[in-house]
């Protein structure tokens, strides 16, 4: 573990407490894409297979509860509990052209060939666009709450400094994995706009809006 | 290589 991780790691947890509570405090999930919350979900569940078979450490057990938990919770708020404040009109991001592409990339590259792995790669890379039906809302609304921007913010911080772990990690450790960093590019590539957006916009006290 | 497969980040 290094601080490049540990912050992402903590980020990644505030990000998804933030929307939590947004959704649960105002008992709405306006602005919100249930179709990206859907992919996180299906990211964690893929990817924490190996809960209850390989034990890491108890803060890694309990990290993976904890996300798998909270982000069911926000879909089951979003679908369920409040479904009436919830924006499909919006929420339009064909969501099979990523599921379907990320699986048979992942049956293509990964680096061995089982079901635990290919899952995992599975999940790896489509964690990387997961994000996309939430650009896409806001593009569509042209505008995100404040909230609902520190939430972007502390989400695409995680990828970054897990890249930055694994700069880390690759001259302290030796360890590489290619699919993981690859992938974290491309997902932390994603939030560049949002995020000039959010330091150009939301740190001075502004709304974020695209421009029209 | 092993350590590689071991999957010790979220």
């Amino acid at each position: 573990m290094n601080i490049f991780r540990l912050v992402g790691d903590l980020s990644h947890l505030l990000a998804i407490f933030v929307l939590l509570l947004k959704i649960w405090k105002s008992r709405s999930c306006a602005g919100v894409s249930g179709k990206s919350q859907i992919l996180f979900a299906l990211v964690f569940i893929t990817r924490y297979l190996d809960l209850f078979t390989n034990f890491i450490s108890v803060y890694n057990s309990l990290m993976k509860v904890i996300f798998i938990a909270s982000t069911v919770a926000t879909v089951y708020l979003m679908y369920i509990k409040f479904k009436a404040t919830y924006d499909s009109n919006h929420d339009t991001f064909r969501i099979e052209f990523l599921v379907v592409p990320v699986g048979g990339l992942a049956f293509l590259v990964n680096h061995d060939f089982t079901p635990l792995e290919i899952l995992w790669t599975f999940s790896i890379y489509l964690e990387s666009v997961a994000i996309l039906p939430q650009l896409f809302m806001i593009s569509k609304t042209g505008e995100a709450e404040t909230i609902t921007s520190h939430y972007l913010f502390a989400l695409g911080s995680y990828r970054a400094l897990y890249l930055l772990n694994w700069i880390y990690r690759y001259y302290f450790e030796g360890y590489f994995d290619l699919i993981a960093v690859v992938a974290g590019c491309v997902q932390t590539i994603l939030y560049c706009d949002f995020f000039y957006l959010y330091i150009t916009k939301v740190m001075w006290g502004k709304k974020l809006s695209l421009p029209a | 290589k092993k350590a590689k497969n071991k999957k010790d980040e979220l």
